[in-house]
């Protein structure tokens, strides 16, 4: 499973951006305050994350692109398989309300997230390291690390 | 369970000593904190060339981000995730260490995914794509650039 | 004791846009979580060119340390230690932010002591004097240079 | 005030080091692991820092060089005042027990703590910012951050 492409539909600076990536190394550049860490944010998003902390945002509506009259932010993921694409999109409109779609079809957010833990993802795992959290590992406390293991065990 | 447990740390310690030593030539390992009790907690100790074992609290900014790298590339070793997602991981990387970093991701990247957000020319220079993105009047655009 | 409060709180207020305006362009201000009530906490909040005014839990890496920066200035600017000392402070900065950053720094070193950990050449260029440590067989050894 | 020169005798990865600097904008770099964060150490050190946080050391003799046979750590700065120079000394030994020296003389630790806040310094002050530490008034609960004010209130 790769990521092949990620689009942001009024998502946090982003009023339009389609973004394909490579299935090796990318990386993403820019000056401070640009939007890297927003696209990063957007993945997580579209992969069911719940939390202000990962999405840097106190309610969900401030997801929503702030210059303009959008009423509702919308991030798609499409992924490559082995047997062929996967499109997963997720939806949220200023009530704050989240609306996840599979392929094109209306999911629960479970079914997404069962759907994407066959593949070994799941939001917030730690193959996904936000911004300064590099060295939690290491400032963790020893029994959380372990837990870390017991995850993988 | 129990044997699966030390069986899965064993294998994961010796990918991170295996990383490890790929990132800076020293020697690298897991073990819990009561020997044999797998409830007990599990440290990360590491020999930096020339340097004696020490606390990991009490290594370097730049060696906290090399030994945290390589525990996650070791984690990935032993069940790999289908991509990685890094946003910013180079910050206290000197540039040796930072291309020492992103040569070695470009070999990983070869059977994963990597996605990473870095101000660092050792990071881009190493990159097979790299995504430009740039702010005007609070609205961002991406600009897209194939490398290889 | 009140009036002593608010009337700092105004000073520095008032330090920390400027300095802010001095590193962003933008506008920069603190306030009471609960007007005039000196015991509830205090909030920071800024105005980046172009863009609206956010919680500073919302603002990019870089922004956070610009924002970090000019209140500790700010404070400096009203009640001044006699020597500052930042310990890679510039690890978020871009190339361009980083840049405003030393040469500010340059110019208050005119009245107070700066000591600086950096990796960054756009701030090693602004130094009166750089300081370099290497490392051998774990035995550090430190090389000055004088550049004004 | 300002610093004029820091010696360093045993402490952390310096064996012996004298270390003189600019009255105005100092810049210390070099590669990683190399000693730059352990001369922000030696200095807040000097100053009577106590706490294993700030000096990244469990306890205090895991401060003393550790390659060799050294019992002892010491440091010195060297200030300049508009009266003259002034010498503050702290020396730990393997027991973990301190001795400070001001300009030569024996002091306590409070002795030394109450002359440097006649010069508006105090070790662990917001005048000196640990590596990592730059955002941390950004992260501070809004309370404790007012507390920054009512302290140069
Ligand atoms: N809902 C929104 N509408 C418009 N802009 C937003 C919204 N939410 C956040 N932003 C803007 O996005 C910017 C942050 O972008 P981001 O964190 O991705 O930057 P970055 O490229 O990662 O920068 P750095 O290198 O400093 O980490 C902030 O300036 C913020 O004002
Ligand atoms: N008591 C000691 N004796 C000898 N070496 C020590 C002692 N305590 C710490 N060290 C070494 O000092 C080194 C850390 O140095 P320091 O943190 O100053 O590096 P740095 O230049 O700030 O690097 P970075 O750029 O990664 O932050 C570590 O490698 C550690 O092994
Ligand atoms: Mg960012
Ligand atoms: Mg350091």
């Amino acid at each position: 499973l790769t990521i092949k492409s990620v689009e942001l539909i009024n998502f946090k600076s982003f009023k339009l951006a389609n973004i394909s990536f490579s299935a090796g190394f990318n990386a993403i550049t820019g000056p401070n305050g640009s939007g890297k860490s927003n696209i990063v944010e957007a993945i997580n998003f579209a992969l069911g994350i719940r939390g202000s902390r990962a999405l840097r945002a106190e309610n969900v509506p401030q997801l929503i692109f702030n210059k303009g009259k959008a009423r509702k932010a919308r991030v798609t993921i499409v992924f490559e398989e082995s047997r062929g694409e996967v499109r997963i999109s997720r939806e949220i409109n200023r009530r704050g309300r989240s609306r996840y779609l599979l392929n094109g079809i209306r999911k629960t957010r479970t079914q997404i997230v069962d759907f994407l833990l066959k593949h070994n993802v799941q939001p917030g795992g730690h193959n996904i390291i936000l911004q300064g959290d590099i060295t939690k590992i290491i400032k963790m406390k020893p029994v959380e690390r372990r837990a870390v293991i017991d995850e993988i065990s | 369970k129990r044997e699966v447990f030390f069986k899965t740390l064993l294998e994961v310690s010796k990918e991170f000593n295996a990383v490890f030593k790929e990132l800076t030539n020293g020697r690298g390992w897991l073990r819990m904190e009561e020997k044999g009790n797998m409830d007990s907690g599990l440290i990360i100790e590491v020999e930096i060339p020339e340097k004696k074992v020490v606390n990991i609290d009490s290594l370097s900014g730049g060696e906290k981000t090399l030994t945290a790298l390589a525990f996650i590339l070791a984690l990935q070793r032993h069940k790999p995730s289908p991509f990685y997602i890094f946003d910013e991981a180079d910050e206290a990387l000197d540039p040796v260490n930072c291309r020492k970093f992103s040569k070695l991701i470009r070999r990983e990247a070869s059977k994963t995914q990597f996605i990473l957000t870095s101000l660092r020319k050792e990071t881009l220079v190493e990159a097979q794509k790299i995504i430009g993105v740039t702010v005007n009047e609070g609205l961002s655009k991406v600009v897209e650039v194939e490398i290889k």
